[in-house]
């Protein structure tokens, strides 16, 4: 179980 | 122009079976330091960060920044083409549709060349920074892939713990339960059997194990993986590959509801 995020919302975009 | 000759080919082929699965198509950037590419798996749950450095070639030249975009089932098919011990060398003009890919034997009684058709791809660029992370594990990769193996028929999520005691991978599923813990350790003579725990705090996430998995496509490219574990961070799972660089696998961990 449990929430999966996306991985791009732990990174910042360049 | 670009281009890069590299005699161990072999390396080449297994660095596209590492990705293969994982990632369907992403933008190759050469530049005169090297090659880098950064993809998301299709579901935006792990990115992919690979870089090789112009002087891990035998031959490295490129004259302008530029991506590449490449469909990895494709770039494979043609790298099944290569013998393990070819030497490859890639070309391309700048700006061009296509990229050239020259297999020559150790003996060089046979050169073959294909072109892999190169696509458009619109891709986000991610800055990832170098930080401290509450536990560095390095294991021999041999020894994560089967952990990962074995879990896997077990269970979807894995907890990752690491602790004074060691680090332990648990899960559960419809069979039971399965724990494994590997402990610091040092004892042989071949360093690439160590088991390196550098604890700064204990750190327990969970994480799909589908994606775990996946990343141990890697294992053939190196004797060692590390995984590098913070709390709400991803888990970053690093191969060494040789002089060339590195290949990094970025997986988000799962969120209690």
């Amino acid at each position: 179980g449990g929430k999966q995020r996306s991985i791009s919302a732990f990174f910042k975009q360049t | 122009m670009f281009e890069a000759k590299i005699s161990q080919g072999s390396v080449l082929k297994k660095l596209v079976e590492a990705l293969k699965e994982l990632v369907t198509e992403g933008n190759i950037d050469v530049s005169p330091s090297g090659m880098s590419l950064q993809a998301m798996d299709s579901s935006h749950v792990c990115l992919v960060s690979l870089v090789l450095r112009d002087d891990g070639f035998d031959h490295f030249r490129c004259d302008r920044n530029m991506p590449m975009g490449i469909h990895f089932a494709n770039f494979s098919k043609i790298l099944k083409c290569a013998g393990n011990d070819d030497a490859i060398t890639l070309k391309a003009e700048d700006n061009a549709d296509q990229l050239t890919l020259m297999f020559e034997s150790s003996n060089q009684d046979r050169i073959s060349d294909f072109d892999l058709k190169l696509m458009s791809i619109e891709s986000e660029h991610l800055g990832i920074p170098d930080q401290d992370y509450s536990a560095e594990i390095k294991m021999p990769a041999s020894e994560y892939q089967r952990i990962v193996r074995d879990l896997t028929s077990i269970g979807d999520t894995v907890l990752i713990s690491a602790t004074k005691e060691g680090i332990k991978f648990s899960t559960s599923g419809d069979v039971g339960t399965a724990n494994v813990t590997l402990r610091h350790n040092t004892t042989s003579e071949k360093q690439e059997e160590h088991t390196i725990i550098d604890l700064k705090e204990p750190v327990a996430l969970t994480f799909a194990l589908r994606y775990l998995k996946n990343f141990s496509n890697a294992t053939a490219l190196a004797p060692q993986v590390k995984l590098s574990l913070t709390k709400d961070l991803p888990i970053v799972v690093e191969y060494q590959v040789g002089e060339l660089g590195n290949i990094r696998f970025y997986l988000a961990p799962k969120i209690d509801d």
